[in-house]
């Protein structure tokens, strides 16, 4: 179900 | 130099079961603060964030930024050797490349030592926005691991459903389907199995079961488990550490069809 993202998509790299 | 020392092996321990399935290898990153881990798992899907305050160590010791790479099968090895009652105790010093442990019992008639050599790990550090949910659900942990363990007869992904009335998980696959649903319960009498929402508008997310259970061998560390969410952005399940820390993933979810 559904497509799995990517947690690093979210948040960015510092 | 670090030098840190925990009342219980068992801590420690309990900790790196609660994260080596997701991760190998990882930098535990300490200063005066206390210690702290970040890392991603090998398909960039979840993210563990670990936090150890100074405070919660008797004495805790850094007097500068000491990043120790650390092989989690490695760690695994030595604290296998550690009792759960032993008081641990680790040290490094500022360019050394080994953690010394040790481990000391009670009574403080048997002291064991061991060296485990510290690896340079080049790992991409992510900035986690404050962010306000749109719903809060604090649960018992040990309710949040049955409902993932039977859910993931059905299928290899839950949907959650939050409304005010309730939180929904639910599967669908092959054999059939189920769900449970857990209602806000405001009048139980035992705190540690209440289920509280806090609700700013209704969250419908789908996710990957088998992250869950990988986060739920966290639940000797906490009888509750706090899930955030908003639609659309990854979930944090959060297992707080008595007086210490915490645990927190981070996963993102499933999206459209």
């Amino acid at each position: 179900i559904g497509t799995q993202r990517s947690i690093d998509t979210f948040f960015d790299p510092t | 130099m670090l030098e840190a020392r925990l009342p219980q092996a068992k801590l420690l321990k309990s900790l790196l079961e609660a994260i080596k399935e997701l991760v190998v290898e990882c930098n535990f990153d300490c200063n005066d603060s206390g210690i702290a881990v970040q890392a991603m798992d090998s398909s960039h899907v979840a993210l563990v964030a670990l936090l150890l305050r100074a405070d919660g160590f008797d004495p805790y010791r850094c007097d500068r930024n000491l990043p120790l790479g650390i092989n989690l099968t490695s760690l695994n090895k030595i604290l296998k050797c550690a009792g759960n009652e032993d008081i641990l105790t680790i040290k490094a010093s500022d360019d050394g490349d080994v953690l010394n442990l040790v481990f000391e019992s009670k009574d403080s008639d048997r002291i064991s030592e061991y060296e485990l050599k510290l690896m340079d790990i080049d790992s991409e550090h992510l900035g986690i926005p404050d962010t306000q949910y749109d719903a809060v659900v604090s649960m018992s942990s040990g309710e949040f691991q049955r409902i993932c363990r039977d859910l993931s007869q059905i299928s290899d992904s839950i949907v959650i459903d939050v409304t005010k009335e309730g939180i929904k998980f639910s599967a669908s696959g092959e054999v059939g389907n189920g769900s449970v649903t857990l209602k806000q319960s405001g009048s139980v009498d035992r705190e540690d199995e209440a289920t509280t929402i806090e609700l700013q508008q209704a969250v419908s997310l789908t996710f990957s079961l088998k992250y869950f259970q990988y986060f739920t061998k966290a639940t000797p560390l906490s009888s509750r488990v706090v899930l955030s969410m908003s639609n659309d952005v990854p979930i944090l399940v959060e297992y707080k550490l008595d007086n210490l820390g915490y645990v927190r993933y981070y996963l993102a979810p499933k999206i459209g069809d």
